[in-house]
């Protein structure tokens, strides 16, 4: 599909228009601060330049390579190509600043072109990937990687929580950087090996919706990625699957349900390391305001990522906000516990 | 050695795009496979 790009027989899916999640990091010296999507889906930092004059950028905070007395030009340039356009800039060197936490010397991306509508409407300035090495585009270390070179972590470990709530709750969400919170999540930790280091893969058992029916009979693989919203699955599994849950096409590719079948629709289970994940309807729904009312769109989304193990899921937003999440990069592994 | 990011949730590109009644001509400028999904059954596999 467009939001795949096959290259060093890596997958690499960039779908920001669906991230939700953000928080604050700085750049160079004096700190100039961004906001940034914190993707598990993708391996490179990169915020827009001073020097980017597409109409996105204006809309942003840009990095000011130099005011920073830290800044060390690289020279390369970079491209990332996503679902709805692409991106192109330069790489660069600077200190990073996450919390009380400096990383020096990191490799990271300038933006300098951001065409298209996609980022106009962004909150987020840019992106933080913190997946394998093999997966990322800018070369050089990621930024979690660094963090352990650097030693500035005590475990080799980060972890997300996600909360469904956005008004009501404090806070909105927590990444972890360097540990796990116990006050997150409720009951024991399931840990599943990392099946291939590139996302943050793991193998999946199947799939089943309540009243027999399965997907991913024999397993299948599946991404736990904080950098998008939804559930994604390969295409003939996802189209059944919103119709057994009722859900109908709209003229946008996207599936809608009708809010007042809530309480009848089937719940939908996703089994990892012989563990049962089951989301109600009401978690598996997302509800956005409409007029006086709300429409009712499905948690699902159709996407056929080719990958040597097979098809893949990408277990989003929908899926991490029920389930605390814990990245271990020293024994390569997920955790999951009920949020 | 630990540091907390907390994390604000705001409504993705998308849900802003179909907030302004912008979506739809978006992902017909942006997204042809978005409308080729809707009949991908219709095909055989692969």
């Amino acid at each position: 599909t467009p939001s795949l790009r096959l290259r060093r027989s890596s997958e690499k899916i960039y779908n920001f228009m669906d991230a939700q999640y953000y928080g604050e990091i700085s750049v160079g010296t004096p700190p100039q601060n961004f906001s940034v999507i914190f993707d598990t889906g993708s391996a490179d930092l990169w915020v827009p330049s001073s020097y980017c004059v597409s109409q996105a950028c204006a809309f942003h905070r840009r990095f000011k390579a130099f005011e920073s007395k830290t800044f060390h030009h690289d020279g390369r340039s970079f491209g990332i190509h996503y679902g709805s356009g692409h991106l192109l800039g330069v790489m660069g060197r600077d200190t990073v600043k996450i919390g009380d936490m400096t990383i020096l010397n990191q490799q990271f991306g300038e933006s300098v072109y951001e065409p298209g509508s996609a980022f106009v409407t962004a909150k987020f300035d840019g992106v933080l990937g913190l997946a394998y090495q093999s997966l990322a585009e800018i070369l050089g270390n990621p930024v979690f990687d660094n963090m352990l070179a650097q030693k500035i972590v005590d475990q080799p470990v980060f972890s997300f929580y996600l909360s469904r709530r956005t008004r009501t709750s404090n806070p909105q969400g927590e990444l972890l950087l360097g540990g796990i919170d116990e006050a997150m999540y409720n009951g024991s930790i399931n840990w599943l090996p990392v099946s291939a280091k590139r996302y943050w893969q793991v193998e999946m058992d199947s799939v089943v919706v309540q009243g027999g029916s399965s997907f991913c009979p024999i397993g299948c693989h599946a991404i736990i990625d904080t950098g998008t919203s939804l559930i994604g699955g390969p295409t003939r599994d996802v189209l059944r699957l919103q119709q057994l849950i009722g859900a109908t096409p709209t003229n946008n590719g996207e599936f809608v349900i009708d809010c007042t079948r809530l309480s009848s629709l089937p719940r939908i289970t996703f089994i990892l390391g012989g563990k049962e994940y089951t989301l109600t309807s009401e978690q598996y729904v997302r509800k956005e305001p409409f007029g006086i009312s709300d429409l009712c769109f499905s948690g699902f989304q159709a996407f056929d990522i080719i990958s040597p193990e097979g098809p893949m899921w990408i277990l989003g937003d929908v899926f991490l906000t029920e389930y605390y999440s814990i990245f271990d990069r020293g024994l390569d592994r997920i955790g999951l516990a009920q949020a | 050695a630990m540091v907390r990011v907390a994390l604000m949730r705001v409504p993705s590109i998308r849900s802003q795009l179909r907030t302004q009644g912008l979506l739809e001509d978006f992902l017909k400028d942006h997204r042809p496979d978005m409308f080729n999904r809707r009949y991908a059954q219709c095909f055989p596999p692969g």
